[in-house]
């Protein structure tokens, strides 16, 4: 439901 | 300390709240007062005044979704929060992203002329006349100032952002007393360093007393957007960032 949000949470911290 | 944290963790806490801030702000102090003065020229702002209700609208949701990403990324940063189960995180984010988004915009906003920072110079409230929610945009200015007149240092606003975000007034966490116990020791930090640097007894008292108007700022924004997406669905549908739609649409 909250798929960007989720890709954005899962992304390693840039 | 309060309630068993030792004054050391609290510290540790703070450091780690005002550094996540400070690496996710969109411009540091020193450029913020650089770009203080340097205002959109008469024709400018009539430019955006003349600009179509969705153009401008389509370009605020751009701003506003770009702001947010840093908003995820100092969330992350923050010890403890991706210790949250990932229901709660991203509760947290949907119901607070645009809450902290407005408190960072303190920062961007010169209240000795009302102007804000966007897109590249500051400008006054006429700026976004074309919007058509006048009653939004003076509310979210009459924040920025109020915010402003509390004159807090940069450390007070990665704690107050932090507190903000990690709230557990937020229905439907999965793990509330979790979020308790982080939004405590945030508010135990806050209410050390604002004691530390505040004359004013009542400072964090005042702070806090911001926090509805907050969420009645968000509340106004999504009604301010369905009433646009009536006029303009494709608009919304089509233009506007994907992230956007995904948290208020």
């Amino acid at each position: 439901k909250h798929k960007i949000l989720h890709q954005l949470l899962q992304n390693s911290t840039s | 300390g309060p309630n068993n944290v030792s004054m050391g963790e609290l510290d540790r806490i703070a450091q780690n709240i005002i550094k996540s801030h400070l690496e996710t702000c969109q411009y540091t102090t020193e450029e913020l007062q650089q770009l203080a003065w340097q205002t959109h020229s008469y024709e400018e702002v009539k430019m955006y005044q003349s600009k179509p209700r969705d153009v401008l609208w389509q370009q605020c949701a751009i701003q506003i979704t770009h702001a947010i990403q840093y908003v995820v990324e100092f969330a992350k940063r923050i010890s403890g929060f991706m210790e949250l189960c990932q229901n709660d995180q991203i509760l947290l984010l949907k119901s607070g992203c645009l809450e902290v988004v407005l408190v960072r915009m303190c920062r961007a906003f010169n209240p000795l002329n009302n102007t804000v920072l966007f897109e590249g110079k500051y400008g006054g409230m006429q700026m976004f006349k074309a919007l058509g929610c006048d009653d939004l945009v003076s509310a979210v200015f009459d924040f920025a100032k109020s915010l402003c007149s509390l004159q807090l240092t940069e450390e007070e606003i990665a704690l107050f952002s932090a507190a903000v975000l990690i709230s557990t007034d937020r229905p439907w966490l999965m793990e509330p007393r979790k979020v308790q116990k982080l939004q405590e020791k945030i508010y135990f930090a806050l209410q050390h360093i604002m004691q530390k640097n505040h004359m004013d007894e009542d400072a964090l008292a005042k702070l806090i007393s911001r926090i509805p108007t907050l969420s009645a700022l968000c509340t106004l924004h999504t009604e301010e957007l369905q009433a646009f997406q009536q006029l303009h669905p494709e608009t919304v549908n089509v233009l506007f960032p994907p992230l956007y739609k995904e948290l208020f649409n």
